[in-house]
């Protein structure tokens, strides 16, 4: 399922990124290994880095999606 | 800390290693220190050994590449993606690829430091997976202030000595 518009206020090219990155790098929920909805799976990022759980892109979460990193996923397939 | 799904662990005391490519950034030599050095980070802290070998199979292979490089993981070019390995296994268990778009450096100038990337792939090549906790060597993303003296944090010995057990030091 993609993220709706309203998961956070961010420009269409971020928003596409966004779930890009998703899929890269959160592919499935951490305990059932069940492939998610991406708003799960931003929740799973969230979760990840510390953050409120709110399944909203922010500008923080963009930020560190921008960053340079591991090609490898942060939930282990 | 946390480990690949399953804990896959290599079980011989002697893990091999073998570079097949290299980046045209840093010179040979440098990259063949720096690839030693990394794994020597790892090797410290647990009872394995690791061992060069210059043809042939190995259990780690180690190479630069870009964009699309036959493993299903295609590079992005510049920035983003700086690398990525495989946990412990046959084939391609284990090795571990570095985007070779990338500018890599030894820590001296402006670029991706390669000790600390390569010590993050190989702990992958072991068997941990990402730490949510920042500032270790495990962490998923690369800050660029890494100085070329950094050491793994606890976090990554223990997640490292809970696969392998501890280093006997006597």
């Amino acid at each position: 399922l993609p993220l709706s518009q309203e998961a956070g206020d961010v420009s269409a090219h971020q928003w596409e990124q966004a779930q890009n990155y998703l899929r890269k790098f959160y592919p499935h929920d951490s305990k059932t290994k069940k492939v998610n909805s991406l708003v799960d799976n931003l929740k799973e990022m969230q979760k990840f880095f510390g953050l409120p759980m709110t399944g909203k892109l922010s500008p923080y979460i963009m930020e560190i999606m921008q960053k340079p990193r591991c090609g490898v996923p942060d939930v282990a397939e | 800390y946390s480990l690949m799904p399953n804990s896959p662990k290599w079980h011989s005391r002697i893990v091999t290693y073998r570079i097949v490519s290299y980046t045209s950034d840093l010179p040979r030599i440098v990259v063949d220190q720096i690839v030693k050095k990394a794994l020597r980070m790892w090797s410290m802290q647990i009872p394995l050994n690791f061992k060069r070998v210059s043809w042939g199979t190995a259990d780690i292979i180690i190479g630069f590449a870009r964009r699309d490089h036959g493993d299903s993981f295609p590079f992005d070019g510049p920035g983003n993606t700086l690398g990525h390995a495989f946990a412990p296994g046959p084939g391609l268990g284990g090795d571990a690829h570095f985007d070779k778009d990338e500018y890599w450096t030894d820590g001296e100038d402006a670029g991706v430091n390669f000790l600390f990337a390569a010590t993050h792939e190989f702990g992958h090549s072991l068997g941990l997976s990402h730490s949510s906790v920042p500032g270790t060597v495990m962490y998923p993303t690369y800050q660029r202030d890494y100085s070329e003296d950094f050491s793994l944090t606890k976090d990554d010995i223990a997640g490292i000595q809970k696969l392998y057990g501890k280093r006997n030091t006597l």
